[in-house]
């Protein structure tokens, strides 16, 4: 699981039965409460009900491979929209995809919400969860309640069905064997003595063969490290492109790998380097009854002239999975052009190149295309079958 | 002491936590996506906003949320724009 703090936004991403929108509640009172974001739900600050106002919610996932063991407001997605609906007005829910197949889900209020003038404050002391007033979403005067950040660009991959051999990568012995390995190579390549992971130690097995630390070759996040470099997930936004980009990764035991990476500056064609705060997120369930990766990440595929198409076939060709979803969000306005140029025709130049490059995915074919025209978003759903 | 000049991600790791992790229950794979905004961007924050809005955040709020959610802090990478956390589960 990862969250992402932006001092505007949180996102907050969560794996297994963990029970994402109980945390909901909580979230909204510490925005208002230790960030001082805005809110309209009670009267003060000191009412332990006090919820920030939202500009906007979304609230995804794709359907679950085994809803019944869900908790809380997760065993279903109806639950899941009447719990969001008992918080936020203007909130719309939609299912996207095969019915019968791999689906996904998206919950969204509509920032249109900042045109209906907040509630005036009640307090909802004594006043049951579902009976309390609603947070409106969207008030966010005195700057209106668009979103701005025209440079907003999601995309998310879900894979399932992953190649057996591809996810063995995940599970802590393998992880373990190649860091082994990778240890040894690089001993032999500096030379024991030369080598700080042996000569600060100079432990000995009793045939005289150097001994590893066992932290390097059992801990989560040295593990992690070394399983984000074997499967390739390092080379994604690799440091030479990316001098700053920074992976945290963990590989858990018996199986199962998380990873975040923060890419602070992503320099543009024309030269421009944007500092708006970009990350990527990878987690991984190995195991072949319920196996499963993710990636998803926010830096522009458009600013640097790297296709998204490209972005996906390196990802796909890390798990190889059996089938795929991509969602594709994008802040409308967000195709920056240079003086002259008409955004609408570089929307559609750009848009028709793009849309035949991610047709063609190596070795899939795709399924579905689904578009939603969104008020300040276009989604496209993509999935895509292994050939 | 390690002191990462400004702007340069690093690193934090929360050893308690890391330390004897076990995910062998762990059998869903798709996870829940929850994106909250409460400003069209970092540089348009309300007025009252403390500066640096959520990042100014002390980390150790964020626990009673996240164990609600069922999840503990392993990592954080701390970025100029961006907080990235690692969680459990």
């Amino acid at each position: 699981s990862s969250m992402f703090v932006f001092p505007h936004k949180i996102i907050l991403k969560t794996c297994g039965t963990t029970t994402l929108l109980l945390g909901l509640d909580l979230m909204l009172r510490i925005a208002a409460a230790e960030a001082g974001f805005p809110y309209h739900n009670v009267a003060s600050l000191d009412d332990p009900k006090v919820a920030a106002t939202p500009l906007r919610v979304f609230y995804s996932r794709k359907n679950f491979l085994f809803p019944q063991r869900q908790r809380g407001p997760h065993k279903s997605w109806r639950d899941e929209v009447t719990f969001l609906d008992s918080m936020f007005e203007n909130g719309s829910a939609y299912m996207v995809g095969k019915m019968n197949g791999d689906h996904w889900y998206l919950y969204i209020t509509s920032p249109t919400s900042s045109l209906t003038p907040p509630r005036t404050p009640t307090s909802s002391r004594g006043v049951s969860p579902s009976r309390r007033s609603k947070i409106p979403t969207g008030i966010v005067a005195p700057f209106g309640g668009v979103i701005e950040n025209n440079e907003d660009e999601t995309l998310e991959i879900l894979m399932t069905d992953l190649d057996p051999e591809n996810a063995k990568k995940f599970y802590l012995d393998e992880a373990a064997a190649i860091a082994k390995e990778k240890l040894f190579a690089k001993s032999e390549a500096n030379g024991d003595a030369s080598f700080d992971v042996f000569s600060s130690s100079g432990d000995c097995d009793a045939d005289g063969q150097a001994v590893l630390p066992e932290a390097l070759t059992t801990e989560g996040h040295a593990l992690g490290t070394v399983v984000s470099e074997a499967c390739g997930l390092s080379a994604v936004y690799p440091t030479s492109t990316y001098p700053d980009a920074r992976v945290d990764a963990y590989q858990f035991s018996p199986c199962g790998f998380s990873a975040n990476g923060v890419v602070p500056a992503v320099a543009g064609a024309d030269g421009a380097v944007s500092k708006a705060g970009h990350y990527f997120t990878v987690h991984v369930t190995p195991e072949p009854q319920c196996s499963f990766a993710s990636f998803e990440t926010n830096v522009p595929a458009r600013q640097n002239g790297r296709q998204t198409a490209e972005v996906i076939e390196q990802v796909v060709n890390i798990f190889r999975p059996g089938r795929f979803s991509v969602t594709l969000f994008e802040a409308k306005g967000a195709l920056a052009t240079t003086p002259g140029e008409d955004a609408d025709d570089t929307r559609r130049n750009w848009g028709a190149a793009a849309k035949q490059r991610m047709e063609r995915i190596n070795g899939y074919r795709r399924v579905d295309r689904i578009v939603h025209d969104f008020e300040d978003y276009d989604l496209v759903f993509r999935y895509y079958e292994r050939e | 002491t390690f002191s990462p000049s400004e702007g340069t991600p690093y690193l934090t790791i929360n050893h308690d936590v890391a330390a004897d992790l076990d995910s062998t229950n762990a059998f869903e794979g798709p996870e829940k996506l929850l994106e909250v905004w409460f400003a069209p961007s970092a540089k348009a924050l309300p007025a009252g906003v403390k500066e640096g809005g959520l990042k100014a955040v002390n980390p150790d709020s964020w626990t009673p949320m996240l164990d609600l959610v069922h999840c503990k802090v392993l990592s954080i990478i701390n970025s100029e724009n961006v907080d990235a956390y690692l969680l459990s589960e």
